[in-house]
């Protein structure tokens, strides 16, 4: 069974920590605070109270035998950029560290983290495309000349079939599926209608999806 | 122009600051702490050292003119609820509060939040999902049956090309776009091979794409 350590246990990592033992993984769950590791030791496969900044400790809980480990630390940039550092060197293929500001992140890079996350950075961005936005639910970015966006119908929208819009030909955009509760259909024609409460899915360039607030 | 007042200043206020700012609209960041108005001051358009609990305080900012404002007060949980209260009886239309907990968010919602957002879950669930899937860049779930995936090419798929690797009779997966550097390749065709380093776009179920790994 595939096994992952997660230390720092505020917000983020207890995020990945019921993310991973909902996948199916065994998760290791390690803070130096006991109240926090209390806090998962009934739903989590192990939970050790230790420092992570201290090798040895590490050594002792096993990390040796890990692939995988997350470094949930946020405020604590020092313990972060430490026990970052113990993992490469104990051994730890894939360190995943989390960092709270560019510096942050520069420094972990530099000292070996296989991957950094800027998780509150991440979200800031999503909620301010989503306020420039309303009728924007979720998207990737593609480069910047490919954007698909999972948006809800605007009450613009609402009752209009696909060619009565003229998605394609004013907005040249690509709605390639189209949610009302449970159904989703994945292959939406020209007659297909938008219906109130409906979320679709639509490629184009971000700015193209952007204009669709005008439909 | 369009204005968003953003409430607390820690590392999601300011994710959601700085994005705003970048759009292009005018931000008023408020923050109690001197300290968090003086890193932004330069930066938005107004900002003020103010209680976001006190509905002077904040009628005196001129919240009243404010369509959106975005409340990202996270581990101060009484502040938070009282500052989205406060939001929605001086009339501020949508408010946009950030939930660190479940009952948190229940508790928003029920005073009137227009919109709640959990930062830490959602990134701490993608990082997750991208340690069960390593190739795995960033997803949108469009209800259970389809997902949009970006993904690097893995080492098995590297020098194949479409045909060859069989995606779509394989793994019922189909290739949006591939990118290389700079490049977008929005229509690939079955003689297009994936080079180490591309990223791509796939649609199909969460399970079809988690099968890529296998490719
Ligand atoms: N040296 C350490 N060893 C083990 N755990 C640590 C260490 N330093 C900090 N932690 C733990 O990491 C967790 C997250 O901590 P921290 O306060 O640094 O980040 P945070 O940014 O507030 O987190 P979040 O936003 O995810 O709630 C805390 O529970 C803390 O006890
Ligand atoms: N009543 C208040 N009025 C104005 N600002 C406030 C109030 N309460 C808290 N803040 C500010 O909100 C900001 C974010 O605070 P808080 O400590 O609650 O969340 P956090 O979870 O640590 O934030 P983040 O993870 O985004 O860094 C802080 O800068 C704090 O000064």
């Amino acid at each position: 069974m595939e096994k992952v350590a997660v230390i720092g246990l505020g917000r983020f990592g207890i995020g990945v920590v019921q993310e991973l033992m909902q996948i199916g993984y065994d998760v290791l769950a390690i803070d130096k605070k006991e109240l926090m590791v209390n806090e998962v030791v009934d739903s989590v496969t192990h939970a050790l109270i230790l420092d992570s900044t201290n090798k040895d400790a590490l050594i002792q809980a096993g990390l040796k035998t890990f692939q995988t480990a997350v470094v949930g630390i946020g405020e604590n940039v020092e313990a972060s950029i430490l026990t970052t550092l113990m993992l490469k060197e104990i051994g730890v293929e894939k360190v995943i560290s989390r960092a709270i500001t560019n510096y942050h992140g520069i420094i972990l890079d530099k000292i070996g983290a296989d991957k950094i996350v800027y998780p509150e950075n991440e979200i800031g961005i999503k909620v301010a495309r989503a306020i420039a936005n309303p009728d924007l639910i979720d998207f990737i970015e593609f480069g910047d000349r490919l954007s698909i966006a999972e948006m809800q119908v605007s009450d613009n929208m609402a009752g209009k079939s696909l060619s009565e819009l003229q998605l394609r030909n004013k907005f040249n955009v690509n709605v390639i599926a189209i949610k009302r509760g449970a159904q989703t259909n994945g292959t939406p024609g020209p007659d297909d209608v938008f219906e109130r409460g409906d979320t679709f899915l639509v490629s184009g360039t971000p700015k193209n999806i952007s204009q669709l607030k005008n439909a």
